[in-house]
């Protein structure tokens, strides 16, 4: 590998300027998101999409000539992409090229990408022709991962992604036997009560039920996959779901043990035994206004901070103290990145505003409202307008974002 | 066959542009036979291919191939 420079921090934030028209505008998004996540699932690099103004590294596409950019394209074939390096952070696509994805014709968008990004995270030309960093494109890659040396040139000049750093005492290691378990039928998605639900990595929403997992987005439901084909190790009927923006970590609870992933590798160490908030959870979920995490188990909850050690001798409390108008014994719960929590129960869901407060019109229907479905009989609860859930956040971001909102008086308020 | 001079003129283009070839600052504009041949062998060496400095139809493939518009950094000196 070759080091061209380097950024002096390692928290930057992207900005995508436009998509190429050869492919469907998610599937060029989620191209782009990933590249950066091959950096920074090896090095302690984390990116933060911005949807205006100035960002540390733009990506953009332009034709031959562009009045931005000074390297002219050439059309398809021969050179596709051209990146700066730190700290500049220009990354522009040729947009004269077939820009495509999962598949072997044209040009993979994700493997280009990272190779740029490389160059904008200060890595040359490697020697490797097997290399990510390697001058030519060697074609699409349905397993596609860095080379070693693409991993030790960004990590050369980022360093390791460093342990893992927590509430650790708070749990004690267990050893979960690992044998086959026979999966639970696939579920209906319009019928029968979630176990969890989460906002994920990347503003992905999550529904598990059974052994099943599935995204939720504004336009339809992704395929059902079994819970342990993503995270690996991890049993089916979970009792709850919840990903932490504030340290990328997902966990998972169900009976006594907890789970801990970053992204879909489990954390050394996990799963692990709840030793401080009781067993069997009926649901959890983050709140960006305070950055907590929130555990629910028949009338009370628990509220934990992930990186002290969280004092619980005030807890359980009421839910109904806190989430005016919300059901005991949820089955799942969620927040919005701007702070919305929703509640499931049953066929039902409750939305709660900033202030906690079940918003009025509430309970509504599951299936009409998350899961797309459409029965036959006319659903009778309203839908729709602005309080509508939006399957996805409005800002995705691949290492989550933080709220600006004081602390000290939202923590005033919730004690 | 033979080489025509455009196919010569845009190997030499390539290695030029790519960080293989550099443009003497002092003396005459064009290179040197040996500059060039030079240059192929770092080319053909860091693309994997048979050295020979002669612009064969394996290094021309490779020239055609779609690739980054950044300069190699891979020369004689860097290669060794």
């Amino acid at each position: 590998y070759l080091m061209l420079g380097r950024w002096r921090k390692k928290h930057l934030t992207f900005r995508i300027l436009n998509l190429p028209s050869t492919l469907p505008l998610h599937t060029a998004r989620a191209a782009l998101l990933k590249a950066f996540e091959y950096w920074s699932n090896v090095a302690p690099l984390t990116f933060r999409e911005v949807k205006a103004g100035w960002a540390d590294i733009r990506l953009s596409f332009h034709g031959r000539q562009s009045p931005y950019c000074s390297n002219t394209f050439d059309g398809p074939g021969r050179v596709l992409a051209h990146a700066d390096i730190p700290e500049l952070g220009s990354v522009h696509f040729d947009e004269d090229e077939l820009w495509t994805e999962r598949t072997y014709q044209g040009v993979n968008l994700r493997i280009i990408a990272a190779h740029e990004l490389g160059h904008a995270l200060g890595l040359g030309h490697s020697r490797y022709t097997q290399a990510l960093m390697a001058p030519v494109y060697s074609g699409y890659q349905p397993h596609f991962k860095l080379h070693p040396d693409d991993v030790a040139g960004i990590q050369a000049l980022y360093g390791k992604k460093s342990p893992e750093t927590g509430d650790e005492q708070e749990e004690t290691e267990i050893t979960v036997p690992q044998g086959p378990t026979e999966p639970s039928p696939m579920p209906d998605p319009c019928s029968g009560e979630l176990d969890a639900i989460m906002l994920g990595p990347r503003g992905k929403t999550y529904a598990f039920k059974g052994s099943y997992v599935w995204t939720m987005t504004d336009s339809g439901l992704g395929p059902l996959f079994q819970v342990s084909a993503l995270w690996e190790g991890l049993p089916g009927n979970l009792d709850a779901a919840v990903y932490s923006p504030r340290t990328r970590w997902i966990y998972f609870f169900k009976g006594d043990k907890v789970w801990r992933y970053i992204n879909f590798k489990m954390s050394p160490g996990f799963p692990k035994k709840l030793n401080r908030v009781g067993p069997n959870l009926d649901a959890a979920l983050y709140w960006p206004v305070n950055q907590k995490v929130f555990l629910f188990k028949g009338s009370k909850y628990w509220q934990w901070d992930e990186l002290t050690r969280t004092d619980f001798s005030h807890y359980p409390k009421p839910i109904k103290g806190l989430f005016t108008g919300a059901p005991n014994q949820p089955s799942a719960a969620m927040s919005r990145q701007d702070g919305r929590v929703y509640f499931f129960k049953g066929k039902q869901y409750w939305h709660l505003n900033r202030q906690l407060r079940v918003q009025k019109g509430y309970p509504r229907d599951i299936a009409h409202n998350w899961m797309h479905c459409h029965p036959q009989i006319p659903d009778t609860t309203p839908s729709g307008g602005d309080t509508s859930p939006s399957a996805t956040g409005p800002d995705h971001s691949v290492t989550g974002t933080t709220s600006d909102t004081t602390l000290s008086s939202i923590d005033t308020t919730l004690n | 066959r033979a080489l025509g001079p455009a196919e010569k003129e845009a190997a030499v283009d390539y290695l030029l542009q790519y960080g293989y070839l550099q443009k003497p600052l002092e003396g005459p504009g064009d290179f040197k036979l040996e500059d060039i041949k030079q240059a192929l062998r770092a080319f053909q060496e860091a693309s994997e291919l048979s050295v020979s400095g002669q612009l064969d139809d394996a290094t021309r493939a490779r020239m055609r191939q779609p690739r980054c518009g950044l300069e190699d950094p891979f020369n004689q000196k860097t290669l060794k």
